[in-house]
């Protein structure tokens, strides 16, 4: 058993304060388990590497983390008129990203579900804005301010990918600017029979099965020498 | 002038010792998903100069161990890791966030004078 003090240490190399102690652990995403799988591999394998690329995404960095959305539904009442199905307010904790660096990635992944539902759904329509007003510590409810993406997929076929890297540097350099993400979600039925069984039953699925996660890769300078020489 | 290669072979002479380190034994494979614990291999040993003249060592190592044996104040060469690998540790920290972190010069592959 490490004396504490040798543990400390440790955790300080690891660039941790303490010794994290997760109440639940998550189900590990499936990029960051099978880039660490071709790691081991390729280590076995005896194959170098260069752990300051992440071929699988195809930026330099070497420190990846997937941040669960912290937020909230904002309204789940049946699909209006205009197939609105939903919306929800997605919050990012960016207070971990502590140590210094460049970011080089931040995806937002919503994922919509299981393909097999929806392969006779109805369209569906998504819209991602930065949220405005207090957000979440506030008394309000936020509000959809600058529009980030619009998107419409034939029924929601797996996991949709929106780069925010722009916007998450903007949040990394002031982090008050953070007031987490405003997303609507509508499915688009057909007009003239307005809200019909189909929409319903999407937008019940979408209720019950959307994830939204931020996958962050950062570049430690101090780890990854900018040029591709070894070290001396 | 050559310098008598010593009686008997060296009894210590410079390699990897082989140290595993298991999460569990600390405590940590509560926080660390993968892996299970990593090679804290170290370098140990002599490097008398019978030994620098082979053995992946420097020619750095060949000059000390030379120096060393006209005069002893000259300390000996000494055992390095002379091929280092990186490693991968996939971890949760308190915020629920799963994070994959590398680490350059890891594990010691191999060692050296």
């Amino acid at each position: 058993q490490p004396s504490k003090f040798q543990e400390y240490d440790f955790l300080q190399f690891l660039d941790l304060e303490k010794a994290p102690s997760p109440r639940r652990f998550q189900p590990v995403p499936r990029i960051l388990r099978k880039i660490f799988q071709a790691r081991e591999a390729a280590a076995a394998g005896g194959v170098s590497q260069d752990f300051c690329y992440v071929k699988e995404l195809g930026v330099r960095g070497n420190l990846l983390r997937l941040l669960p959305d912290q937020g909230f539904f904002l309204n789940t009442q049946n699909p209006s008129r205009d197939g609105s199905c939903l919306q929800k307010y997605l919050y990012f904790n960016l207070s971990a990203i502590k140590e210094k660096g460049t970011l080089t990635m931040a995806r937002l992944t919503l994922d919509l579900g299981p393909r097999s539902y929806y392969n006779l759904g109805p369209e569906v329509e998504v819209a991602l804005s930065v949220a405005e007003g207090p957000g979440v510590w506030g008394r309000s409810l936020p509000k959809p301010g600058r529009r980030l993406a619009l998107q419409s997929v034939p029924g929601p076929q797996g996991p949709l990918h929106f780069n925010l890297q722009d916007v998450v540097k903007d949040w990394n350099g002031n982090r008050l600017k953070n007031l987490g993400l405003y997303l609507e979600i509508l499915a688009k039925g057909d007009r003239h029979s307005g809200v019909n069984f189909q929409v319903e039953n999407t937008c019940d699925r979408l209720l019950r099965s959307l994830r939204a996660s931020l996958l962050v890769v950062t570049l430690n300078p101090d780890h990854c020498p900018s040029s591709s020489r070894k070290r001396r | 002038a050559a310098i008598p290669v010593p009686k008997g072979s060296c009894r210590n002479p410079c390699h990897r010792h082989q140290l595993f380190i298991n999460f569990r034994d600390l405590g940590w494979h509560k926080w660390i998903i993968a892996p299970k614990g990593f090679m804290a291999n170290y370098c140990h040993g002599d490097c008398p100069f019978s030994m620098t003249t082979y053995l992946n060592s420097s020619n750095y190592a060949f000059m000390q161990a030379l120096m060393h044996a006209v005069d002893p104040k000259v300390p000996k060469a000494v055992c390095i890791p002379t091929k280092l690998s990186p490693i991968s540790m996939l971890y949760q920290d308190n915020d629920e966030t799963v994070i994959l972190r590398h680490y350059e010069d890891m594990v010691v592959d191999e060692c050296g004078c």
